[in-house]
């Protein structure tokens, strides 16, 4: 993480959503974050056009998990030629849902108005330009503090989720211990609710809670003397498991 | 005791995961 962040809560550098080519001069790149509950949109917004920017605006399309700017982007100046402006749009899961392929997937479209200025005619006129972009985000933006599932309820829900719905991926070369592995876990609010060592492998046992109210129960094997980790991921909507899976790489790797 | 049976019913489970 990065200044004044819980440790623990790993950001993705930013990436370009909307390269400036199709979008009249306007680049955007962003990431995401979770930041004690805040779940925010980090963009950064260039110039590379000729003309003044003003007015920006942002909406999202229908998504998976109903993500929705929780109010307007806050960019109260204009953005000269060359300028970079960065801006934090807090996000709601409120917002319309449908279901994305991949499940994880964001379409926005993006409005600004050109200010274009006229030396022969000494005046200045506006078009409003409307784009579309592209992101996918990490499941572990909807991953809520309270996902800590109680221990009785965890048992009977493992046992109760039936074996179809169990996937199993590979986490290849991590050299960190149970308790290290536990740590950067939590910080992306996946919760240990039980460490076992079973002949020299320690097993741990976890929860997590999705903004919806999906639970996600996941054992995570790891043996000392062996660098790859094994998760297997139960849940009663097994569709997430591979997009869990991610945040445990993405999380464990950084 | 209602502890001591969770703690045990973890053991199970671990020990049915690594020997099915």
């Amino acid at each position: 993480g990065g200044v004044g962040m819980p440790s623990g809560s790993y950001v993705s550098p930013k990436t370009v959503w909307l390269p400036a080519m199709k979008a009249k001069g306007l680049e955007i790149s962003g990431t995401f974050a979770r930041r004690s509950g805040v779940i925010q949109m980090d963009l950064s917004l260039t110039n590379k056009a000729m003309s003044v920017m003003v007015d920006f605006a942002i909406q999202f399309n229908k998504n998976s998990f109903g993500l929705a700017p929780a109010g307007p982007l806050q960019i109260l100046t204009p953005l000269s030629p060359n300028q970079t402006i960065d801006v934090s749009l807090p996000l709601s899961t409120v917002g319309p849902i449908m279901k994305m392929e991949p499940l994880n997937n964001l379409q926005f479209t993006h409005r600004q108005i050109h200010v274009h200025a006229t030396q022969e005619l000494n005046a200045t006129f506006e078009n409003t330009q409307r784009d579309r972009g592209n992101c996918q985000y990490p499941l572990s933006l909807l991953f809520v503090e309270d996902g800590k599932m109680d221990r009785q309820v965890f048992l009977a829900t493992w046992k109760d989720i039936p074996s179809e719905n169990e996937s199993q991926f590979q986490i290849k070369d991590i050299h960190l211990n149970s308790d290290a592995a536990t740590n950067k876990l939590q910080g992306i609010n996946i919760f240990t609710i039980a460490k076992r060592t079973v002949e020299g492998q320690d097993m741990l046992y976890q929860s997590v809670k999705l903004t919806n109210g999906i639970w996600v129960l996941a054992e995570l094997r790891m043996q000392t003397v062996n660098p790859n980790y094994m998760l297997s991921v139960k849940c009663r909507a097994p569709e997430v498991s591979q997009f869990v899976y991610q945040c445990y790489e993405l999380v464990l790797r950084n | 005791e209602m502890d001591g049976a969770l703690e045990e019913a973890f053991s199970r489970l671990a020990e049915s995961r690594t020997n099915p």
